[in-house]
């Protein structure tokens, strides 16, 4: 049987064609780049960047990101880099942010149920 | 959402796969099935199953793994499911983002989710996303491999449309077989096909073809392109007619100026094949019908063979039985006085140790190599020709090279399901 989420099963009906929607702005470019590995979450990091500012880390991400794709590396979310993140794509990382350095705070002690796994 | 990015990061490049755990399938069979609840909605169910048998086959071509669709077991045994849905679909944490962006996902060792608001269409149509590119695609990330932004290869992660030759190039199939390794086994018989053309001036071309052949199927090797025809192995009995179906034991192309015979020989029988006509001929020049026993036509030669090769330059057929090998002449039809001698002393091994001695799967010239080489197992030894003994004139005539292995000379010679052989 055809499974379905809601109770109504209205997620069955035929719906009018349900687009993505687009990444035209900095926050859906800063969730497509973290979701495909271009760049840490914001929530996600734990020390600064090894790129500095929050912004400079970003224009360092798109500048990945357009690099491989063939496209000006100018940092900036231009519209043929946002138009080639708008395209058809598999839902899977590309790649891994560059590694940041987290150490432990000053005194805090370091046991193996400390370690991330 | 944490147990979701854990299993997408499980298949960045170059990391280890998460707990230590496996980067590859350890089964030689997988078993696949589209979910019942998980069908398309866009192309008829037979269309999407023959769509990703096919996907799933291109794939066992390059590597020694093979895939069966299993519609019986129960569902927790089938290794990998496939299935399509939308928005929040199929018990999914990853939910689709509707048309355009994402088309699919998948998890290494695992299942395929396909986002059906995407316009799926099967590879003989120019529109929409092809489902066949797709799936070979995300089956590339279940089998281990991540994503890559090199030009040509179908783990690219965006959607490029099809090209009208949609393949797996070189650097895939070396990416896949570096977790897999390469497809190794013995062969029955292993083959040059000479053809004759006439091109655009009426001159006769003489071209040839390379075949292996094992057990029931056989793959034309295209020498040029250094791997198999697509869409090989075929079965013997759609390629060939009127020999046997299954484990030749040799074949022999006599050719002279006066002759151009060519011969498959199974056990204590032979016949020969008509290459104008793409089969075997039903009776020779007498009226006496094939196939006719080997000690008829080849006098003083046992049965059944392990292989045997014809040299054009003594005009000889080498028979090989065991530890034996039989010099037959073909002008005077007859073994040759002093044989049969042992192979170690006709071919002679340049390390004495590193030898076949016995049992030689196959004997073969190669027209590309302008080389006899001996298979027996997954390894080859190439005899010594004559520009081997110009450039090292210490080397025994007609001596064989140490072993090599024949899957890194011959690439991509694998077996498919026996499931798929018909497709």
């Amino acid at each position: 049987e055809t499974l379905f989420h809601s109770r109504d099963r209205s997620d069955l009906e035929p719906s009018p064609l349900r687009r993505a929607k687009p990444i035209a702005d900095l926050p859906a470019a800063q969730r497509f780049l973290s979701k495909y590995g271009w760049a840490e979450a914001p929530h996600e990091s734990r020390a600064p960047s090894p790129e500095g500012s929050p912004r400079a880390a970003l224009a360092e991400a798109v500048r990945r990101f357009q690099k491989v794709n063939a496209l000006p590396t100018s940092g900036e979310l231009d519209a043929a880099t946002l138009a080639a993140m708008n395209r058809p794509r598999c839902g899977l990382p590309d790649t891994r942010p560059p590694l940041q350095a987290v150490g432990p705070a000053p005194g805090t002690p370091t046991t193996p149920a400390a370690r991330r796994p | 959402r944490a147990r979701a990015k854990r299993f997408l990061q499980a298949l960045l490049p170059e990391d280890p796969p998460p707990a230590g755990g496996p980067r590859a399938f350890s089964k030689k069979t997988l078993t696949w099935r589209l979910l019942g609840e998980g069908v398309s909605s866009q192309l008829a169910l037979d269309e999407q199953r023959y769509i990703f048998r096919l996907a799933f086959r291109m794939w066992s071509e390059v590597m020694p793994l093979d895939f069966q669709e299993d519609l019986t077991a129960p569902g927790a045994t089938v290794d990998i499911k496939l299935g399509f849905g939308r928005g929040r679909h199929l018990g999914c944490p990853w939910v689709f983002d509707g048309s355009g962006q994402e088309f699919a996902h998948a998890w290494r060792l695992g299942d395929i989710h396909f986002d059906d608001d995407e316009h799926f269409t099967p590879p003989t149509s120019d529109s929409g996303l092809s489902l066949l590119k797709v799936a070979v695609h995300e089956i590339g990330h279940v089998l281990g491999l991540p994503h890559t932004y090199r030009t040509g290869s179908i783990m690219q992660p965006n959607y490029t449309p099809q090209e009208p030759v949609f393949e797996l190039d070189w650097s895939d199939r070396k990416a896949i077989q570096k977790l897999y390794g390469s497809c190794e086994g013995s062969f029955d018989t292993v083959f040059d096909w000479i053809r004759k053309e006439r091109n655009q001036y009426g001159e006769v071309m003489v071209r040839f073809s390379t075949y292996f052949f094992r057990n029931s199927w056989y793959w034309l090797y295209e020498n040029r392109n250094n791997r198999t025809r697509y869409g090989d192995p075929i079965q013997i009995l759609v390629g060939w007619h009127g020999i046997p179906t299954q484990n030749i034991d040799a074949f022999v192309h006599i050719w002279t100026w006066r002759r151009d015979e060519r011969y498959f020989f199974k056990g204590n029988q032979y016949w020969r094949y008509d290459s104008d006509n793409d089969q075997a001929h039903t009776e020779d020049e007498q009226g006496k019908s094939y196939p006719k026993l080997i000690s008829e036509g080849f006098p003083g030669v046992p049965s059944p063979l392990d292989t045997a090769f014809y040299d054009r330059r003594k005009q000889f057929i080498y028979f090989f039985q065991e530890s034996f090998v039989f010099a037959f002449d073909v002008n005077r039809n007859q073994v040759l006085d002093s044989y049969p001698r042992k192979i170690t002393q006709v071919f002679p091994g340049i390390e004495p140790q590193n030898h076949p001695f016995r049992n030689i799967d196959s004997a073969y010239f190669s027209y590309t190599h302008n080389s006899v080489f001996f298979f027996k197992g997954k390894a080859y030894w190439k005899v010594v020709n004559d520009k081997d003994r110009q450039q090292h004139p210490w080397l025994p005539s007609n001596g064989l090279f140490p072993k090599q292995s024949i899957s890194e000379k011959w690439f991509d010679v694998c077996d498919v399901h026996a499931s798929t052989l018909n497709m």
